[in-house]
């Protein structure tokens, strides 16, 4: 029994009890799933499980930004030539890559991964609809969308966040120079809707890691502001936006705001952890997932200036901005 | 990642679009 066989007995003794106990929580946790499937084959409606405060802070400690960061410089270092057609070909075969619709589809031309994940598509692969004012700005799956009510947007059915918390305070207006309705606005959700007649819509596109990841332009608009607001990168994969209440204001995004035909317009771009890095072409000074930022901050910028009060103009399908890894 | 588009327009606007399905760059999201 000499002190080094203790000093390991202590350190084994809360292995098991770790163990135990996480795989018990686990037991339980699939139970109650498994509960809730059973209540839904029913045709009974069962509220989403959502994670509670101490679920979503333990998995805000993990270093998200630390790890999307180090991701990125993983995917920024070149490939040997004979490497790059065995690597693209496992990462096309797991996500459901569609090269033929790429605008280069020699795997060996793509230096790196993070070249890859940038690749742009052939102009006939994406027609752009003509009939329709609203296109989705993406490749993705449409995780909701409708109207917007008492001030929350839902990420997914059942899960929603706070619109004021998602776009900040509403101190862009003298830049969109919106001609607000007179009558004064009773909330957040009211100044937003600048006309008679009109309501707030809202629509969620994820875009999966095998997705085309640039974006455009969804209609005709004029982008006068933009708001950066650092944050975590947590997963937004459908599983995790039904988990975690407020996803998409705990995560590093992009508010672009302006005026449509009807009013105010916004997109909004939100990282994820192995998508931390935003770009939009016409702005040069952006500069997301940097590794120091004070948490619940953000910064604005105006596109609207003396020698260009009309901001940013945009067309349908023009394009503006994409995701890169880390 | 995600796109979220938040815009106003008037109360007739319907989305012509399922939860859950694909959609790509350029086709339509919904009509006046």
């Amino acid at each position: 029994r000499n002190p080094a066989s203790l000093g390991l007995q202590a350190r084994v003794r809360p292995l098991p009890i770790l163990i135990a106990t996480g795989s018990g929580y686990m037991g339980y946790d699939q139970y109650g799933r498994y509960k809730d499937r059973e209540l839904e084959s029913k045709g009974i409606e069962v509220p989403p499980r959502i994670a509670n405060e101490a679920q979503v802070a333990l998995y805000k400690t993990i270093p998200t930004r630390l790890l999307s960061r180090a991701w990125g410089r993983l995917n920024q270092v070149d490939l040997p030539t004979w490497l790059r057609k065995p690597i693209y070909s496992l990462y096309i075969w797991t996500f459901g890559v569609n090269m033929k619709e790429a605008a280069v589809e020699d795997l060996h031309q793509y230096r790196n991964l993070g070249e890859f994940f940038r690749r742009k598509l052939k102009p006939q692969a994406r027609p752009v609809c003509d009939s329709h004012c609203v296109i989705s700005p993406a490749d993705g799956k449409i995780l909701h969308f409708g109207r917007v009510k008492n001030c929350e947007v839902e990420q997914v059915k059942g899960v929603t966040y706070s619109l004021e918390t998602f776009l900040g305070p509403h101190t862009w207006a003298e830049s969109i120079a919106l001609n607000r309705n007179e009558d004064d606005p009773t909330n957040f959700q009211d100044i937003l809707v600048t006309k008679e007649g009109n309501a707030l819509f809202h629509c969620v596109v994820y875009l999966a890691p095998g997705d085309y990841h640039c974006f455009h332009s969804p209609t005709d608009w004029r982008v006068a502001h933009r708001r950066h607001f650092p944050g975590s990168l947590m997963s937004v994969n459908p599983g995790v936006a039904r988990w975690i209440k407020e996803l998409f204001c705990h995560n590093e995004r992009v508010v672009l705001s302006g005026e449509w035909a009807h009013g105010f317009f916004s997109l909004t771009a939100v990282g994820a952890t192995n998508v931390g890095s935003i770009r939009i072409y016409f702005d040069k000074e952006l500069r997301t997932n940097l590794p120091r930022y004070s948490k619940g901050s953000f910064n604005d910028f105006s596109y609207v200036s003396n020698n260009n009060q009309e901001g940013i103009s945009m067309r349908k399908g023009e394009h503006l901005g994409e995701f890169n890894l880390g | 990642s995600t796109i979220v588009l938040l815009f106003e327009a008037p109360k007739d606007f319907t989305f012509n679009l399922k939860a859950g399905q694909k959609i790509r760059y350029g086709e339509p999201l919904g009509t006046m």
